[in-house]
């Protein structure tokens, strides 16, 4: 069973997990901003946490697919979830952003400069999630290592509210073994590379802590209509 | 655990789980 023990891959379709990560990955959803809204910073926050909503929905039903999470209890999938849903959602904006320059593609239909930023009132947000793509795109973070480490962050999401730690942990483990064991083979060059694409995750954990700051305080001005696993999720940090 | 039924629901009713 173990990879390691069969003979030489030639290949990057061997990495089993990382294939079942692939295929799980979510479609990419529009962000469709309501035409009858007046241009404004509601009408960009009506439009992100719409669209932060729908994506929601796709990333729990993502999460059921990855290989070992749905043998965890119910309670730990809802913890991992609760801590991660943000850094999950700003993962992909960033890898859908990794082409472009300065500018955020939270979908293709809605891509956003430091200008419509700031006017969104978000520019701070909005310099720390380019901080991020900055650092994946100067290592060319491939899709394979996108989703791997979506995976990874989803699993070391440091809920303190987790029932059996040592599932968790398993599920962590073959996560990890996974992104090193294709570094192993496509970026053999690198000894390291795994160990730098993990080194991102401090950032991703701040830029994330960031945005749920800010959206909360969204949430308190009440000006913003939010949908309910949006605001379930926001209450949940 | 109330307060949190939405994603309570939706994780019980996705489809096709994969274990390793």
């Amino acid at each position: 069973q173990h990879h390691r023990n069969r003979s030489p891959r030639s290949s990057k379709d061997e990495n089993k997990v990382v294939n079942l990560l692939l295929e799980a990955e979510p479609e990419r959803v529009c962000a469709m901003p309501d035409p009858a809204l007046p241009d404004g910073d509601i009408k960009a926050l009506t439009t992100l946490c719409d669209l932060a909503d729908r994506e929601l929905m796709l990333n729990i039903s993502w999460a059921k697919h990855l290989p070992g999470f749905s043998s965890l209890c119910l309670s730990d999938q809802m913890s991992l979830l609760q801590s991660a849903w943000m850094e999950i959602l700003i993962l992909r904006v960033v890898f859908r952003s990794l082409p472009c320059e300065d500018r955020l593609v939270f979908a293709d239909d809605y891509v956003m400069d430091a200008e419509q930023a700031k006017s969104a009132g978000l520019l701070e947000l909005h310099l720390a999630i380019l901080q991020l793509v900055r650092r994946y795109r100067s290592m060319g973070l491939e899709r394979e290592e996108f989703v791997t480490l979506k995976a990874i962050a989803l699993a070391n999401s440091d809920s303190m509210h987790i029932e059996d730690v040592e599932a968790v942990q398993v599920l962590q483990d073959s996560l990890h073994e996974a992104l090193l064991d294709y570094e192993s083979v496509v970026h053999a060059e690198d000894p390291r590379r795994a160990g730098k694409l993990i080194m991102t995750l401090p950032l991703l954990r701040q830029t994330s802590a960031k945005a749920v700051r800010h959206f909360c305080s969204i949430k308190q001005d009440g000006r913003v209509p939010m949908h309910k696993l949006f605001l379930e999720l926001l209450e949940a940090n | 655990k109330e307060k949190h039924k939405i994603l309570h629901r939706l994780l019980q009713n996705s489809s096709s789980p994969v274990d390793l």
